[in-house]
């Protein structure tokens, strides 16, 4: 077969017990959707970059998947995003990382890629730049979930459990090195 | 974390990728999949790649831009350049998975964790999703 369009939604621990019927249909919903934006720009003759942002706006702005809308918290409470974006033809590339405001991260990837004369921009000077460039941008609350929310506390209470107990698991903590399945959504 | 890689009819591959990074992360922590090279890539003279997993991993092993060259350099067929990329991070300690599809329009979606969703549809429109291995 040749292929027009691959899209993932996160790869992790995806317990098939614990996925309703009714959850598992929402999922194939938003992802066949995601699969039918993305094609009809590409059969329309569409270019491969336009379909590329189309079909992430669908899974960004469902709350099913771990970016924007749906995003994860960190420790503070806050949902930080990330996103990145890349031109086969020209080799141009464009990101963003850790902005708080915008409601799809990876159109301000390709402001970035587009509209600057960089690759990566972070933080507050990633959001200034993509209101500058008129790229939507959201109350902060706009992101939040009850699900992550309560993922988050789960995650501070084993936090503070843990605290303590093993110096081993501390430490590896503190390099990034423990797994805690906790990234993947 | 959400991705899409694309071949349009120009022959041009694009490739994208969105993410909310990790539950309880500090310090600023960048990460994760949307790394130019590590988590994204594309490159018209082989595939185009979108990564989800652990991403400290995906940054060590220059996930995507590595596909890409064992494709240019060795020739490897995609499935097996991702399948030689996914075998390192996951002998290193990494897990996650990762989607390609290269210039001639052939995908592999390789993950070694319990489930990634994911998803493609071919040049007639047929669409094929999947959570589970």
């Amino acid at each position: 077969k040749q292929y027009t369009l691959v899209i993932h939604g996160g790869a992790g621990t995806i317990v098939k017990t614990a996925m309703t019927s009714a959850k598992e249909a929402a999922y194939e919903e938003v992802l066949t959707k995601a699969l039918q934006t993305g094609y009809h720009i590409l059969q329309e003759g569409g270019a491969a970059l336009d379909a590329v942002e189309a079909t992430i706006h669908v899974l960004e702005d469902s709350p099913l998947f771990n970016a924007a809308k749906g995003a994860v918290f960190t420790n503070n409470g806050r949902n930080e995003l990330d996103a990145s974006i890349m031109d086969g033809r020209t080799l141009n590339a464009g990101a963003v990382a850790g902005v708080t405001n915008i409601r799809n991260p990876i159109t301000a990837a390709r402001a970035v890629m587009e509209k600057s004369e960089h690759v990566m921009l972070s933080g507050k000077g990633a959001e200034n730049f993509a209101q500058q460039v008129g790229v939507t941008l959201v109350d902060p609350s706009y992101f939040y979930t009850q699900d992550r929310w309560d993922a988050l506390q789960r995650a501070l209470k084993k936090d503070s459990t843990a605290a303590g107990e093993n110096v081993d698991n501390r430490q590896a903590a503190k390099a990034g090195t423990v797994n805690r399945d906790d990234k993947f959504g | 974390t959400v991705g899409c890689v694309a071949l349009d009819q120009q022959g041009n591959l694009a490739a994208g990728t969105s993410t909310g990074g990790m539950t309880n992360k500090k310090f600023g922590r960048i990460g994760d999949s949307p790394v130019i090279g590590a988590g994204t890539y594309a490159n018209n003279e082989s595939v185009a790649v979108s990564c989800t997993g652990w991403g400290e991993f995906y940054i060590r092993h220059v996930v995507a831009h590595d596909i890409a060259a064992l494709m240019s350099y060795k020739q490897l067929s995609v499935e097996e350049a991702a399948a030689a990329v996914m075998a390192k991070v996951a002998n290193a300690g990494g897990d996650g998975g990762l989607i390609a599809l290269d210039k001639a329009g052939n995908m592999a979606m390789p993950f070694n964790t319990e489930g990634m969703y994911r998803g493609a549809v071919d040049r007639h429109g047929n669409i094929e999703v999947k959570i589970y291995k």
